[in-house]
This record gives C-alpha cells, sequence and structure tokens, in this order.
C-alpha cells in the first residue's frame, strides 16, 4: 500500500566528542505501509534506547535540523514526558506520532508538516512534530488540535509551538510558546 | 491525482497481516 510521502527515517545518538551532524545517521527510506511497518517492528523501541539518543522521520529532502531550508522558518509542536512516562507512554506516543505522519492525519495541513523527533533524555523525554511555517497559524493549530487529539492527551494538558528561531537563540525551555493547544 | 491517506485504524490493522 503506497504512501502519499516517502519516509526517511535518522538515528543519532549523542556524542560530544563529535560534531553533531556526524552523529547524524539516515537509517533507511520507505513510502509504503507495509515497509513502514517491516521497520518500526526490527529497530529499537524508543524506551529501550539509551539517553542522548534520537529518532527523527522527516518527509525524504527535509533532512532533520533546523537549517534545512524547508525547516527554517518553521517550528514545532512540543510534548514533554515525566520521567515515569517513558516506561507508562513513550512509546504509545511515538508510534501515534508515526501514524498521523504516514497516515497524512492534518488533512490539506498534512503537506505542512515536515517530520517528528524523539529525543531520548535522562531530565525527560521529548516528542515534537516540526512545520514548515510559523506564521502559518491556521495550519500550524489545525496540527496541534488534531495531534493532541490523536495522543489523547487531557485538556488539561497544554503544549506549546515554539518557532525554530527562538529555540535556536535560547535553550530549549526558555523558548517561548507562539502558540499553544 | 488521488491522495493516498490511511485511517490509524487501516495502518494499525496491517501490522498484524502477512
Amino acid at each position: 500500500h503506497p504512501l502519499l510521502t516517502r519516509w526517511a527515517l535518522w538515528f543519532s545518538k549523542n556524542d560530544r566528542t563529535r560534531a553533531w551532524r556526524d552523529n547524524l545517521h539516515l537509517v533507511t527510506k520507505f513510502d509504503t505501509v507495509e515497509d513502514f511497518w517491516a521497520i518500526y517492528n526490527h529497530i529499537k523501541l524508543a524506551s529501550k534506547l539509551s539517553s542522548g539518543c534520537d529518532y527523527a522521520l522527516f518527509k525524504d529532502g527535509i533532512e532533520p535540523m533546523w537549517e534545512d531550508s524547508k525547516n527554517k522558518r518553521g517550528g514545532r509542536w512540543l510534548v514533554s514526558l515525566a520521567k515515569q512516562q517513558r516506561h507508562m507512554e513513550l512509546d504509545r506516543l511515538w508510534l501515534e506520532t508515526l501514524l498521523c505522519l504516514i497516515g497524512e492525519s492534518f488533512a490539506d495541513y498534512s503537506q505542512d508538516v515536515c517530520g517528528a523527533v524523539i529525543n531520548i533524555r535522562t531530565k525527560g523525554d521529548k516528542i515534537a512534530v516540526w512545520t514548515r511555517e510559523a506564521e502559518e497559524q491556521a495550519g500550524v493549530l489545525h496540527i496541534g488540535r488534531v495531534y493532541k487529539d490523536r495522543l489523547g492527551l487531557s485538556t488539561k494538558t497544554i503544549i506549546g509551538y515554539q518557532a525554530h528561531a527562538d529555540t535556536a537563540t535560547k535553550s530549549n525551555s526558555l523558548a517561548k510558546n507562539k502558540f499553544v493547544v | 491525482g488521488t491522495r493516498i491517506i490511511y485511517d490509524r485504524k487501516f495502518l494499525m490493522e496491517c501490522r498484524n497481516s502477512p
């Protein structure tokens, strides 16, 4: 079953002795539902990765970094997880994120999605959906509302959207939310 | 062309099909 988009799966492992870019590896690309599952079932669950590792799923042709021309004007919907959620919910939330992407779940605004990233960190894991243009308010908000609903987050949980341009100049925790849902 | 969209249910069903 062909997908609308060809996707690329990336992996990175934090090695402070090397440049960030050198730690980033393209795992594989796929463009069918069957190949997605073959890959997903073959690789480690996110919760089994060691701290400092990331997975990223991006549209073919977009690198998972702010500097890519398709990302640099964009931003991300960020889901910050408490430590105990790695055990309980992390894998479910990441799989749901992947299914949102490959299933083109954001209607016409799916074209504004660039990819998604999961960061495994001791201080708390993070999952984010990256979109192309932070100023496209209607699309960003639609994606955020659908995404929050698909993750099954309660209405009390607030997730924020940060422009990469803001995140790049501040530490992650200080970047201000441009939108919230 | 035709948009190829799969809902969550279909994607999950594909996980276990041969």
